[in-house]
C-alpha cells in the first residue's frame, strides 16, 4: 500500500527530526 | 502531566524553529535548521511537508504540536 508506506516514511523522518531536536536541547546525541 | 510535558516541549521546539518569533514556521525556517541538526535539506523538507497538514506552506503552532504529539506518545507508549 503506497499510502501506508508514505505514512511510515513521514513518521520516520519526524521521529528523526524530533530526536535530533531533543539531542540538541539535552546535549546528548 | 504527560500532556503538559508534551505541550511544553512542542512549544520549546516551535520556538527553536521560529527563531524570529513570527508565530508560524515557513519552509526557509526549517531549512535554516540544516546547520544545527544532522539532517539533510531534503529530510527537513519532508519533515515540513509531513507537519504541514493543510499544505499551505506555513506551520502553525497547532500543526506543529499535533505532529509532535504523535511522535511523543508513540515514544512513550511503544
Amino acid at each position: 500500500d503506497p499510502n501506508m508506506k508514505a505514512g511510515a516514511t513521514s513518521e520516520g523522518v519526524l521521529a528523526n527530526f524530533f530526536n535530533s531536536l531533543l539531542s540538541k536541547k539535552t546535549g546528548t546525541p | 502531566p504527560c500532556q503538559l510535558a508534551m505541550l511544553r516541549k512542542a512549544q520549546e521546539f516551535f520556538q527553536t524553529c521560529d527563531a524570529e518569533g513570527k508565530g508560524f514556521i515557513a519552509k526557509r525556517d526549517m531549512q535554516r535548521l540544516h546547520k544545527e541538526l544532522p539532517l539533510s535539506l531534503e529530510e527537513l523538507e519532508d519533515v515540513f511537508d509531513a507537519l504541514d497538514a493543510d499544505g499551505n506552506g506555513f506551520l502553525t503552532p497547532e500543526e506543529f504540536t499535533t505532529g509532535f504529539s504523535h511522535f511523543f506518545f508513540s515514544q512513550s507508549n511503544p
